[in-house]
């Protein structure tokens, strides 16, 4: 799974 | 959020806001396009899905508005107002040679295979290769304005500068994401060719014109 601090970036 | 991302950000702004304003301003797309721009519109549309249902901060929210509504007006203004100047005799690159390898590896290579997931990993197995027809269009013509290769040039950059932030995460938070490093380096390597030609010509004040 995607880590959420990733979903950060643009 | 780190002084490569801020600065990575900001060169992705300016590349775009460069490239309006080009066209805007000479009422010409001439040099530009027409397929990378679509592409990278579809790049904005699938990575930015979670507009609608998560919530990360005002700056990423108003960044996203922006990059989507930037890229549709770019396409916009190249297949409607300004069609007339577009250069579709050279921007003859197959994008579906593009788009289908890059959905189908989306599939095989993720994260989790959710819908949002699968098409936010297109979105960036997607960017990475998505100058390539612009690529292909300034080597058929063999030359660039100015103002496109600062465009590109911004572009570029924009890329590299997220390599030194996931370089400077790595070590300072732990943390990476794979499918963005790789996809990013190769992004990167396809910009080396062009940056060469931009330090050693443009910023001479010299035209980006390719060796015969």
């Amino acid at each position: 799974k995607r880590d959420t601090r990733s979903k950060d970036e643009l | 959020m780190n002084i490569f991302r801020l600065l990575g950000d900001l060169s992705h702004l300016l590349a775009i806001i460069i490239l309006l304003l080009k066209i805007w301003k000479t009422r010409s797309c001439a040099g530009i396009s027409g397929k990378s721009q679509i592409l990278f519109a579809i790049v904005y549309t699938t990575r930015y899905l979670d507009l609608v249902n998560t919530y990360i901060s005002a700056y990423n929210t108003f960044m996203k508005i922006i990059f989507l509504s930037a890229s549709y007006t770019t396409v916009y203004l190249m297949y409607m107002k300004f069609k007339a100047t577009y250069d579709h005799n050279h921007d003859t690159f197959r994008i579906e040679f593009l788009v289908l390898p890059t959905f189908v590896l989306a599939l095989l290579i993720n994260h989790e295979p959710s819908v949002v997931e699968v098409l936010w990993t297109f979105s960036i197995y997607l960017e990475s290769l998505a100058i390539l027809p612009q690529l292909f269009l300034v080597s058929k013509t063999g030359e660039a304005e100015s103002i496109t290769s600062h465009y590109l040039f911004a572009l570029g950059s924009y890329r590299g500068l997220y390599l030194l932030n996931w370089v400077y995460r790595y070590y300072a938070e732990d943390h990476y994401d794979l499918i963005a490093i790789v996809a990013g380096l190769v992004q990167t390597v396809l910009y080396c060719d062009f940056f060469y030609l931009y330090i050693t010509k443009v910023l001479k004040g010299k035209k980006l014109q390719l060796p015969a």
